[in-house]
């Protein structure tokens, strides 16, 4: 494991704590989407079904077990939370996430390593997870101002791709594996639709000004 | 099965 690798599983790792820390601190989940996080739990069981099949390490074990159970917590609290559940935004949270979860299950099929379960809904969920973020950055642009631990939290999900990326470049130099293409074109994909919002995030922090994204 | 270096990630 190398020092990108890792900064980018403790970013992913510190987004799901920040936004842990919002729900339970505030009990609230207002500026939250709900369609990303339903997404994101679906990333992570489909990506993670080899749990059953292949082990690589103890490390590798315990962090998907982690994305799995605090995805689905997520999705519990938003849903089912007497409280935390008054707070969600549900009129602004209108984006049709059934079509991403449509649209990259057709991809998968279409564009797959191995005709096999296993591989199709491994790309599944790297092209879902891609898009997964675009609920979420909707529901801010509406509701314009974005709160502080919300503001973090996206911040760190998109960091992750980010520390994946150079990552990979690294692996590539020194370990001659280029590693698949679907992650690779996906990860950039994915790491460019934060571009606008790291954009907004820097400006608010140089300026020491409340994040506000533009209409 | 050969190795593979992105299934090694998360």
């Amino acid at each position: 494991m190398n020092i990108f690798r890792l900064a980018g599983d403790l970013t992913h790792l510190i987004s799901i704590l920040v936004l842990l820390l919002k729900i339970y601190a505030t009990k609230s989940c207002s500026g939250i989407s709900l369609k990303t996080q339903e997404l994101y739990a679906l990333v992570f069981l489909a990506r993670y079904l080899d749990l059953f099949t292949d082990f690589v390490s103890v490390y590798n074990t315990v962090m998907k077990l982690v994305f799995i159970g605090s995805s689905l917590a997520i999705v519990w609290c938003m849903r089912m939370h007497r409280i935390v559940k008054r707070s969600y935004n549900r009129e602004l949270d209108t984006f049709r996430h059934y079509f991403l979860v449509a649209g990259s299950f057709v991809l998968a099929l279409v564009v797959h390593e191995k005709f096999t379960l296993q591989e199709i809904f491994w790309a599944f969920s790297i092209y879902l997870e891609a898009v997964a973020i675009l609920p979420q950055l909707v529901l801010l642009q509406r509701s314009g101002n974005v709160d502080n631990l919300t503001g973090q939290y996206v911040f760190f999900l998109g960091a992750y791709r980010a520390f994946y990326i150079l990552n990979w470049i690294y692996r590539y130099f020194t370990e001659q594996r280029f590693g698949r293409w679907i992650s690779w074109i996906s990860g950039l994909v994915q790491t460019a639709l934060y571009a606008d919002f790291f954009y907004y995030y820097f400006m608010s922090w140089k300026n020491n000004a409340k994040l506000q994204l533009p209409a | 099965a050969e190795p593979n270096s992105v299934k090694d990630e998360l």
